[in-house]
């Protein structure tokens, strides 16, 4: 483990916390993407299958029962909390979910390192992560007063990718015969999605002015 | 184990 990986996970865990305490604190999901949480949540099911039946560290199976438990957390407070499911932007929040599945799961069972369940499922995963944020960016370009948390949230976890990325440049350079060509180029396309968002995000903190992203 | 270290990252 490298200070940019342990940075990046850091990060990745902050961007859930803020979403959990702005949903608590104001009672309120306006401007959150339910469409991308639950897109979340497939994508830990089907990578972390593996805390069945392999073991890689204490941190590792820590981190990944709290991923899941805060992204579960998130999905019922927005379906089900009495308060909060009222201020769900369901009209505008209109992503179609099998835009992103099926092309990603015909890519993870074409290209794939190994033809088996866990692995194609691991590798769809990986393609899904790489483009769930998508509805959220959406949702955010036609929310027009995008409040502080939502915009610290998705900065934050842009952020969180762009750090895997120096992670990887790390293990590159550090360890012999570490290569893994799917996970990096999946993780540059996460990434990229994120530039637009990044630019006025760092734009309307520059001018001090409230972020909007035009249409 | 080289299966493993591919998989230990989040």
């Amino acid at each position: 483990m490298n200070i940019f990986r342990l940075a990046g996970d850091m990060t990745h865990l902050l961007s859930i916390i803020v979403l959990l305490l702005k949903m608590n604190a104001t009672r309120s999901c306006r401007g959150v993407s339910l469409k991308t949480q639950e897109l979340y949540a497939v994508v830990f099911v089907c990578r972390y299958l593996d805390l069945f039946t392999n073991f890689i560290s204490l941190y590792n199976t820590v981190m990944k029962l709290i991923f899941l438990a805060s992204t579960f957390t998130i999905i019922y407070w927005m379906r089900f909390h009495k308060v909060i499911r009222v201020t769900y932007d369901r009209e505008q929040d209109t992503f179609r979910y099998q835009f992103l599945v099926l092309p990603c799961l015909v890519l993870a069972m074409v290209l794939n390192s190994e033809f088996t369940v866990m692995e194609v499922l691991w590798t769809f995963s990986i393609y899904l992560e790489a483009v769930a944020i998508l509805p959220q960016l959406v949702l955010l370009q036609r929310t027009n007063n995008i409040d502080n948390l939502t915009g610290n949230y998705v900065f934050l976890l842009g952020s969180y990718r762009a750090l895997y990325i120096l992670n990887w440049i790390y293990r590159f350079m550090t360890e012999p015969n570490y290569r893994q060509y799917l996970v990096w180029i999946s993780g540059i396309v996460q990434t990229i999605v994120y530039i637009d968002f990044f630019y006025y995000y760092i734009k309307s903190w520059r001018n001090n002015e409230k972020l909007s992203l035009p249409a | 184990k080289e299966e493993a270290e591919e998989k230990d990252e989040l």
